[in-house]
């Protein structure tokens, strides 16, 4: 006799949260670029039965990137959506799942991201600044100025980027240029690399040590120029996940 | 004259009638943009 078609779920039934959140985890521990995402709503369900307790699961999720660096050790639970006149950035996905003896596991996910439009985040606040692109040439004078200060300070490893995560640019008032960007620890103390730069490199996968920068720019009225940075420690990367690529995160891409 | 369409009963609904799948798409946790 055909397995009995499952009772339809609903988009809010305990179920289906469970599969967002296994979705959500998984979409987060694969993710090697920019931010961690959290569930904003689950957009649809489809349960279909493949035999006795095994289902698979299709699931469409709206998601909202948080304010956590994907590398960050911050459970996800800790980790603050980034507001709306923050020039919020959504994330679409589709995942399937499957479902047996109610063990969920993914079977796998494709995901595109994009920034909110210019005209919501204005319409709601005329002065917020919007995200900058990530080859504006501000942008980039920006974190290698900061990144030069910080190591020009430091007495720990030599920092090189990996990834700008965001920019903005105010032009009223005052001229500001605020960016946050990961950075990884080298195998040279700062002051090795005064002398010879070229032989710093990432640490290797098994010492790596990564971390995020946060630098504010003021051009006008005054010069200066503030970054932090926070080193996150050496963390196991999970075993199928490989270094960070050294690229810029597009605002809009498409992962599966 | 156009003979008046006679009013039929409301359809009754058939037995075991299945309530529309309950509701998609769920709520919204932060904001919807």
């Amino acid at each position: 006799v055909p397995a009995a078609p499952p009772a339809p779920l609903g988009c809010d039934d305990p179920e289906s949260e469970a599969a967002a959140e296994a979705a959500v985890n998984y979409i987060n521990g694969q993710s090697h670029h920019g931010y961690k995402f959290a569930l904003n709503r689950i957009e649809d369900i489809r349960v279909v039965r493949q035999g006795p307790n095994n289902d698979i699961i299709f699931l469409e999720l709206d998601l909202l990137e948080t304010t956590c660096p994907i590398l960050s050790p911050t459970p996800l639970e800790n980790c603050t959506v980034r507001s709306f006149v923050e020039h919020a950035v959504e994330g679409d996905c589709d995942v399937k799942l499957q479902k047996v003896d109610g063990i969920l596991s993914v079977l796998g996910s494709k995901c595109h991201s994009h920034a909110d439009s210019t005209e919501d985040i204005r319409k709601a606040c005329p002065d917020c600044p919007v995200l900058a692109k990530m080859n504006n040439t501000e942008v980039l004078e920006t974190v290698s100025a900061a990144l030069n200060a910080y190591n020009s300070k430091t007495t720990d490893s030599y920092l090189r980027l990996l990834e700008i995560g965001r920019a903005k640019i105010q032009y009223h008032p005052g001229h500001i240029v605020v960016t946050e960007f990961a950075v990884g620890a080298t195998n040279c103390s700062a002051e090795e690399a005064k002398a010879n730069v070229g032989a710093c490199q990432l640490l290797p996968e098994d010492q790596s040590n990564f971390g995020f920068c946060r630098a504010v720019m003021v051009k006008s009225p005054s010069q200066d120029l503030q970054v932090d940075c926070q080193l996150y420690g050496h963390q196991v990367p999970a075993p199928d996940i490989p270094l960070l690529s050294w690229v810029f995160y597009p605002t809009g891409q498409d992962t599966s | 004259p156009v003979a008046k369409a006679a009013q039929h009963d409301k359809v009754p609904r058939p037995v075991g009638f299945v309530p529309p799948p309950p509701p998609c798409p769920g709520k919204i946790r932060h904001f919807d943009i």
